[in-house]
């Protein structure tokens, strides 16, 4: 994917 | 974490808090939108759904499974306990207004084209307009409880301190989530008008009342 997310927010 | 996002989740955590405070010692949920009240249950199911697969932290891990669990006990709080104080005449918002639209978004604008990355999407999107039907309703009532307005405030005040802390992490780890920021910073526009009238009214002591 294009970005980098983390997902590690709430 | 940084010091925008910590402050963020603790306001999240305290409006939830405020909110279950405020319907055990009145024993009512008058005031409040049950629409609001289900969407938000929806968009933590939707978005922690990760518990069950990624492992972030304790502190992430706690807090969605408190988000989960609060919400859906405020839930079924005015939902059968306090049934009778709320008042569904009043709560008219049309909430296929606001999940459809959000699908549609989810389906267009996300990281990747699988189920939990749309589910995600979607609870955020969701997220940032499930507050309209409390608006909404208190719109109509034209004023509200000081108790329901500190909850509404610290809800608000949440997502704005997000935006801090995705400039700082832009700055600090190159992380950019386009898809929360526009989201996030529609959130926060979407309380500027209750905002006014918390912090000119509400926090000089005054009752919350619109103009006619």
């Amino acid at each position: 994917s294009r970005f980098q997310v983390k997902h590690d927010e709430l | 974490m940084n010091f925008f996002r910590l402050l963020g989740d603790l306001s999240h955590l305290a409006s939830i808090l405020i909110l279950l405070h405020k319907i055990k010692t009145t024993r009512s949920c008058r005031g409040l939108s049950f629409k609001t009240q289900a969407l938000y249950v929806a968009v933590f199911i939707t978005r922690y759904l990760d518990l069950t697969y990624r492992w972030v932290s304790l502190y992430n891990f706690v807090m969605k499974l408190f988000f989960i669990g609060s919400s859906c006990a405020t839930l079924y709080l005015m939902r059968y306990k306090y049934c009778p104080t709320h008042d569904p005449s009043i709560d008219t918002f049309k909430i296929e207004y606001l999940v459809g639209p959000c699908a549609i978004l989810a389906l267009i604008f996300n990281y990747k084209f699988s189920v939990s990355e749309v589910l995600w999407s979607f609870s955020i999107f969701l997220e940032s307009v499930a507050i309209l039907p409390q608006l909404f309703m208190l719109q109509r009532t034209g004023e509200a409880e000081t108790i329901t307005t500190h909850y509404l405030a610290a809800l608000g005040i949440y997502r704005a301190f997000y935006i801090p802390n995705w400039i700082y992490r832009y700055f600090t780890e190159g992380v950019v989530d386009p898809i929360a920021i526009v989201a996030g910073i529609a959130q926060t526009g979407l309380y500027l008008d209750f905002f006014y009238v918390y912090f000119t009214k509400v926090m000089q002591g005054e009752k919350f009342e619109l103009p006619a």
